[in-house]
């Protein structure tokens, strides 16, 4: 089942800013990414999960040098949103499992999930499409999760950062 | 800016199922996702945002004909890996802006999100690669989001189901 697997690609400069208590209705995303687009702040990933009573968490990731001018944009944006805090983590990186059609056959994301259990690495965040299934994890551990992630999925090496 | 837009996909067979107050420690994933792959059930997208107290929720879709049978698998795990509880909404639909490189240039996710609060449809969860910004939202919503982000990014037709 390794077969639709092309590869493992990883990204070292990974910066999450996490937007907690964030009320869900329409147009808060909006007044959160609007703002950081003016800036020219370009944003990788985004994760949402739902809400519960009418909260969730809203997380980013962006390249560590854009960190000061992002938490600048969003810090007064928190408030007149009403959201409850903000955090940002820059000892972060992403490992992805990169194929096509993974999602149509079980059992990539659980290998994925497997393997770095085995290694002893905490998934900090995940995040799916049909061609990658993707994890934040700290960045002390990016080295043995591409090794074990290599082995399990039966691979010769990397196939690109990022 | 619009032209690295492909498309808008749509999905509207889309069933999520959250576990809420998950341990945020490694294997907890693992112990989810083995469990459903072993039953042959093909999860379509995964969403985790970071842990707060050391506890996080864990959001994933598959079909609505797998939906009993996910729930048969995972409600036992919710208790062995003692997480608080389990919801599911079959009420949703699933929602994307197609490209290529979006990432690296701003303001594809805030146009997408401008555009769904212009025509009052809630985002429910927010899901992103390097080639696919995915909204989760009500399907009630889904024709006029799609005919709202098409005019958004001026494209002509659907590219895709999902
Ligand atoms: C939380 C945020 O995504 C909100 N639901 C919105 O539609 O903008
Ligand atoms: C919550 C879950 O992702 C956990 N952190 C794990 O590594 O399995």
């Amino acid at each position: 089942m390794k077969d639709k697997v092309k590869g493992i690609a990883h990204d070292l400069d990974v910066t999450k800013v996490t937007i907690l208590g964030v009320p869900d209705h329409p147009g808060i995303a909006a007044s959160i990414f609007s703002p950081l687009s003016d800036a020219g702040i370009s944003v990788d990933i985004i994760v949402q999960n739902s809400s519960v009573d009418k909260l969730t968490d809203l997380s980013f990731t962006v390249e560590r040098s854009s960190l000061d001018e992002a938490l600048a944009v969003i810090n007064p944006i928190t408030k007149t949103i009403g959201a409850s805090s903000l955090t940002s983590n820059t000892n972060l990186a992403k490992v992805s499992v990169v194929g096509a059609g993974m999602q149509s056959q079980p059992g990539y994301a659980s290998t994925m999930f497997e393997c770095l259990n085995k290694v002893g690495v905490n998934i900090e965040m995940i995040t799916t499409s049909e061609i990658r299934i993707t994890c934040i994890i700290h960045e002390e551990g990016v080295q043995k999760a591409i090794r074990a992630l290599h082995s399990a999925f039966e691979l010769e090496a990397d196939i690109e950062e990022s």
